[in-house]
């Protein structure tokens, strides 16, 4: 799965996510991916959300939405929010996997549960960073 | 005010002792192909919009990330992929399942969201409004990859259907 978030110079956030699924999939599957809510979100002042992992669980918990309703309504950063359901309640439920968010102000968060995620941001300084492992 | 984007290419399980330096460069190069085309198009003036859509459509061009021509196979062998797309914007949203012969299903999202009366469109239905609207039939041959394949196999041998094959370091990296 691969996904991106952004904020442009009006103001405007924007997420998008797309995914092959998994391997042997059949019963005409869907994961998150393609889900609104689930593993995509973007609200204006509030948060942009891509998600990346097992898709059962990011539908059961719907993560994105989620994400972006502690932020709305328990007034959470989005990096508090982020580790609240990536490494609770998703994990808790046995989900693994992680996401991309990014605040009204353009600052990126990585969250992830697994060993690693596949990432790289620019920040509004224009410094590129680009990792693969949680640590 | 300013602008910023961020990217990722699947979380999961990465194996450290199978990475190797070739292959993190190749992945890494297509990262930062990925998020400076996005920039680009921020630093321009574009939308955070078209901007997610420029760097998702790189990630989906690379052989490295399940999406786009990387994606892993069904059990019949084919590609089935899913995408989505929402603008903070009027919270405007598009998204598809299950098409098979999109090269890039991220823009398909997109042409939901901006042309259609919709959301969420699947399949075959997904697939009509996509060359109503101009996009290309891809083959499957297109999406292919050895790698993909002997995956695939691997997991029909063992009646499984999660990535737990360890032959490349990101094997077990959830789609």
């Amino acid at each position: 799965t691969v996904g991106a978030v952004a904020l442009d110079q009006y103001g405007d956030l924007a997420a998008a996510t797309s995914t092959g699924g998994i391997t042997n999939k059949q019963y005409g599957r869907v994961g998150d991916s393609a889900v609104i809510g689930a593993g995509t979100w973007a609200e204006n002042q509030v948060v942009a959300v891509s998600t990346t992992g097992m898709g059962e669980y990011f539908l059961q918990e719907n993560v994105a939405a989620d994400l972006a309703a502690r932020v709305r309504y328990l007034n959470e950063t989005v990096g508090q929010a982020a580790d609240h359901i990536i490494q609770g309640e998703l994990k808790d439920r046995g989900g693994e996997g992680g996401l991309i968010a990014m605040d009204k102000s353009g600052n990126a968060y990585f969250a992830m549960n697994s060993s690693g995620m596949y990432r790289a941001s620019i920040d509004p300084r224009g410094k590129c960073k680009i990792r693969i492992y949680a640590d | 005010m300013p602008f910023s984007i961020a990217i990722h290419g699947g979380a999961g399980t990465i194996l450290r002792e199978q990475m190797t330096p070739e292959l993190q460069r190749e992945i890494e190069a297509a990262l930062e192909k990925s998020v400076r085309a996005g920039q680009d198009i921020l630093s321009s003036g574009g939308s955070a919009v078209d901007a997610v859509t420029a760097a998702v459509k790189v990630l989906e061009d690379s052989p490295h990330f399940n999406a786009g021509r990387g994606s892993v196979l069904t059990h019949r062998e084919m590609v089935e992929m899913d995408a989505s797309i929402m603008s903070g914007k009027g919270k405007n949203a598009g998204a598809i399942a299950g098409v098979k012969h999109i090269r890039n299903p991220i823009e398909l999202a997109k042409a939901v969201m901006e042309d259609s009366e919709h959301v969420f469109l699947i399949g075959e239905g997904a697939e009509s409004f996509a060359f109503e609207h101009d996009f290309l039939y891809t083959e499957q041959d297109y999406f292919y990859t050895d790698r993909r394949y002997d995956q695939l196999q691997s997991m029909k041998e063992k009646g499984l259907f999660a990535l737990s094959e360890f032959r490349y370091p990101d094997d077990n990296k959830y789609g």
